[in-house]
Order: C-alpha cells, then sequence, then structure tokens
C-alpha cells in the first residue's frame, strides 16, 4: 500500500 | 508605489482559473523580476509556483518589493468582471492594505476598476533545487488534460512512466483498469502536436489522480505542457505563458509506507 508523501519531504524552508 | 499594466488581460484571468481550485489564499510578490506567487494546497501534497516576467508586462512599476496576500477565489471573481480582450492594470499603494484592478476595453470606452481588500497571509516559502530529471515529456496540453480525466474515471490514482517506448499512464479501480500509452511523435504538422520523450533513464511514479486534474486547469493557458519526472522527487507538470513565464505544479509522489 502506498501513502501520499507531502512537499516538505522533498522541498525545505528558505 | 506598483502599477503593473498587462495588455493581455485574458492571460491574468487564466491564471487565476487554473490556481484557485488548488490553493485558496496566497502572497504575490512582487519585484523588479515579475508578478509571481508560490503556494502550497491545504494538504501540502502540491505546490503552485507562478511567474510573470515584468518584461512581459507594457508597463511595469515596483518602487519596492511587495508581498499581497489576497483570496483568490475572490480575486478570480474580481477578473471574471474582466472582459477577455480588456487591458488589465494591478494598482497598489506601499503599505496599503487594498490592491486595484484597472479593466479597460480594447477601444477605450469603458473603464472600470475594481479595489480589493489585501490579507495577512503567514506562508512559508519553500526552496526549490535544482534537479536533473529522469524523464521530461512534452505533450499537447488537451492529450494531457484528456489522459487525465479518462482515467480519473477508473480510478484514484495514475502511475506515470517512462521507458525507451514512450510514457504510460495507468490506473485501476474497482471497475477494472486502464493503460494509456503515448509513443514520440515529432513527425506531426504543428510542433504543438508533438509529444517528445526525453529520458535519461527510465522512471515509474504514482500520483493521485485529483491534484492533477486540478492542475489540468491551466490548459488554456498553453497547447503544450511539459511533466518532469524523477524517482523520488515531485512531478513538476509545467505550463509555459507564452513571453511571459509560467505556471508550475509540483506534486508529491504516493510512496511505500
Amino acid at each position: 500500500l502506498k501513502a501520499q508523501a507531502r512537499i516538505a519531504r522533498y522541498f525545505g524552508s528558505c | 508605489m506598483l502599477e503593473l499594466r498587462l495588455v493581455q488581460g485574458s492571460l491574468l484571468k487564466k491564471v487565476l482559473e487554473s490556481i484557485k481550485e488548488l490553493v485558496t489564499d496566497a502572497n504575490f510578490d512582487c519585484s523588479s523580476t515579475g508578478f509571481s506567487l508560490q503556494a502550497m494546497d491545504s494538504s501540502h501534497v502540491a505546490l503552485v509556483a507562478l511567474l510573470l516576467r515584468s518584461e512581459g508586462f507594457e508597463h511595469y512599476r515596483c518602487d519596492r518589493n511587495m508581498s499581497m496576500g489576497m483570496n483568490l477565489n475572490n480575486m478570480a471573481k474580481m477578473l471574471k468582471c474582466a472582459g477577455n480582450d480588456d487591458i488589465i492594470t494591478i494598482k497598489a499603494d506601499d503599505g496599503g492594505d487594498t490592491v486595484t484592478f484597472m479593466f479597460e476595453s480594447p477601444t477605450q470606452d469603458k473603464i472600470s476598476d475594481f479595489e480589493m481588500k489585501l490579507m495577512d497571509i503567514d506562508s512559508e516559502h519553500l526552496g526549490i533545487p535544482e534537479a536533473e530529471y529522469h524523464a521530461i515529456v512534452k505533450m499537447p496540453s488537451s492529450e494531457f488534460a484528456r489522459i487525465c480525466r479518462d482515467l480519473s474515471s477508473i480510478g484514484d490514482t495514475v502511475v506515470i512512466s517512462v521507458t525507451k517506448e514512450g510514457v504510460k499512464f495507468s490506473t485501476k479501480g474497482d471497475i477494472g483498469s486502464a493503460n494509456i500509452v503515448c509513443r514520440q511523435n515529432t513527425s506531426v504538422d504543428k510542433p504543438e502536436e508533438a509529444t517528445v520523450i526525453d529520458m535519461n533513464e527510465p522512471v515509474s511514479l504514482t500520483f493521485a489522480l485529483r491534484y492533477m486534474n486540478s492542475f489540468t486547469k491551466a490548459t488554456p493557458l498553453s497547447n503544450t505542457v511539459s511533466i518532469s519526472l524523477s524517482n523520488e522527487l515531485p512531478v513538476v507538470v509545467e505550463y509555459k505563458i507564452a513571453e511571459m513565464g509560467y505556471v508550475r505544479f509540483y506534486l508529491a509522489p504516493k510512496i511505500e509506507e
């Protein structure tokens, strides 16, 4: 089963 | 003081229609580079990045960098009042709490101004790293919209796989499954009808169709769409805005838990 990843997993705050 | 005059006002109308479903409130940033926006959807699964470069405006005055918080639904309501051929001017004073949209008919016989209240939006700005994508697919935007719409009647997710054979869009649902393969096709009459696949490595990723369908609201902005994929990275679905910039949608993939 696959879970939905969030954008924060890839892009950090700047 | 900010004053941006856009002769092809319909572009701004189309931009709003393309992002208002995904994002409710957003800060529009204005600098010497252009008029831009970066915002995530409420679930923090998708991100939209818009750029309208200053050179694309007939008149562009932005005395100092400004960030204007707007409710996109309200902005879209106001822009809907502009005619498709109208010239749109965006005006705001430094430190003010309103923005004015001025619409001029092409023959200058009707001039309207709509003033909208700005809002304070506390949003984080994300750094989007430069990435080399494993595969970039360029195809007609209407074809991509059709595929997303068709597949969403069968399933909730789409697997996008790029191999040297082409790009495959697959879904599965309670009633069955579907696969749509598009092969590279550069021998068409018009370049905007071509499907071009630039692949360094095969890639296969799963995405929620609901978001993909939302991105396709940008179809009226461009005849073509480019889909950039890397394993374990958000997909980038980009609609170029002629002479001006782009709307890019980033969507995090579904991953093994």
